[in-house]
């Protein structure tokens, strides 16, 4: 089973056009093997970004150095994925 | 410990594809004049591709739902199962609705992407796309909401095997968009066609690959207001609408844009809630109030179609 532990999903609220631009770029950055759960279109639409551990710090690095606003909306994917997986075996029993 | 009949079935929580199955073949038993499961193909995993269909009689024009085309968005095969159980409860006890299943068959595939399902159950929660590998590459799966014969290849969906939005090497090249394909055809009268997806809150209308306005853009537009008036009436919950393409991003290949070009002028994709909580995690617990609302969002667009037959 494919594990997420310390993976974070972050929300992403872009100003204007720059900014969606810039998240383009970076949701481009294969090597940050991110997973673009809402892509930057324009500003008045949130961008969602499952962000493995290994690559949290720069995309926080990224987002801070360009003034990018956004907050943690999944603070462990793991965490949730372990409850929703619990709730599930619990019921059935 | 399983459910022997539908009342007993769990719908406040998220099931395994066996369980789906369970159900839908207990729905069948205890709704034999209602309820008839189709086969309408295979996956690639060859796991049985099934459509329920609600018929009060024979021979109607027939309005089209699915969910779990993207396997992850869990809250969509939930509120499928829901909406199947909902369809049997209204029937001869909703006017409104025994008015439109009396005029419509509904067709209703819970489970679009079975392997994708089966495999966010067992090996990846976060998977998305179908489970076919991709020659000459190690990506396996394509994205089945790109594979599809409305400006497949254009902007808004990858040519890379290995991106969440990969086209597939051609059109209806994946055996789960090919049956729909060939089943919509071949039936001949479907009027109306939804898909439904999480998470965004968005309720839309072709065209997702270009920016022409579809010739019936006033009537879809407008119609598409009232389904969100009505679905927001239950809880609130807010959504926005309009064309995919102006209401969210150019996307070409799309389920909807190829169904309005095969004539079925009543196409619509819903994206349900986002809490901002939980993205593709939503809680069971909003499985019930999420299905309740979206059910309301329907109630409109399939009463429009049956007055609006054409």
């Amino acid at each position: 089973l494919k594990a997420f532990e310390g993976d974070k999903v972050l929300r992403i609220l872009a100003k204007n056009e720059d900014q969606i631009s810039l998240l383009q770029d970076l949701t481009e950055m294969d090597q940050l093997q991110l997973d673009i759960w809402k892509e930057p279109t324009h500003p008045t639409l949130p961008v969602d970004i499952h962000v493995p551990f290994e690559s949290l710090q720069s995309v926080k690095a990224f987002l801070e150095a360009n003034e990018i606003e956004h907050y943690i909306m999944i603070n462990d994917l793991q965490a949730l994925i372990d409850e929703e997986r619990h709730e599930m075996q619990s019921t059935r029993f | 410990i399983e459910p022997r009949n539908t009342d007993n079935f769990d719908y406040a929580q998220y099931h395994t594809l066996d369980e789906i199955n369970a159900f839908m073949d207990m729905l069948v038993a205890e709704n034999p004049n209602l309820v008839t499961k189709l086969r309408i193909g295979s996956s690639y995993e060859q796991r049985p591709l099934y459509v329920l269909k609600f018929s009060s009689g024979p021979n109607r024009p027939g309005f089209w739902i699915d969910t779990g085309i993207h396997s992850r968005e869990w809250v969509t095969q939930a509120a499928g199962i829901w909406f199947a159980k909902k369809i049997v409860i209204d029937y001869g006890r909703n006017q409104a609705f025994t008015a439109i299943l009396n005029k419509m068959d509904i067709l209703l595939e819970i489970v679009t992407n079975p392997d994708g399902y089966h495999y966010t159950h067992t090996t990846n929660r976060m998977w998305r796309k179908t489970r076919k590998p991709n020659p000459g590459s190690s990506c396996v799966g394509v994205d089945p909401n790109r594979n599809w014969d409305a400006g497949f290849g254009g902007p808004g969906a990858s040519s890379n095997p290995c991106m969440e939005t990969y086209r597939g090497p051609s059109a209806h090249s994946e055996s789960e968009v090919k049956s729909i394909v060939d089943y919509v055809k071949s039936h001949g009268n479907i009027k109306g066609f939804i898909s439904i997806h999480s998470y965004s809150q968005m309720l839309m209308y072709p065209y997702g690959y270009t920016k022409t306005p579809v010739p019936n853009q006033p009537e879809l537009h407008d119609l598409a207001r009232r389904a969100i008036a009505n679905l927001a009436s239950l809880y609130g919950t807010k959504y926005t609408y309009g064309s995919i393409i102006t209401t969210i991003y150019q996307a070409s290949g799309g389920t909807i844009d190829w169904t309005y070009d095969q004539g079925i002028k009543y196409s619509y994709t819903f994206e349900l809630r986002d809490t901002g909580r939980y993205g593709f995690l939503l809680p069971a617990n909003q499985i019930i109030p999420t299905a309740q609302e979206t059910w309301l969002g329907l109630m409109t667009i399939m009463q429009h179609t049956k007055d609006n037959l054409y």
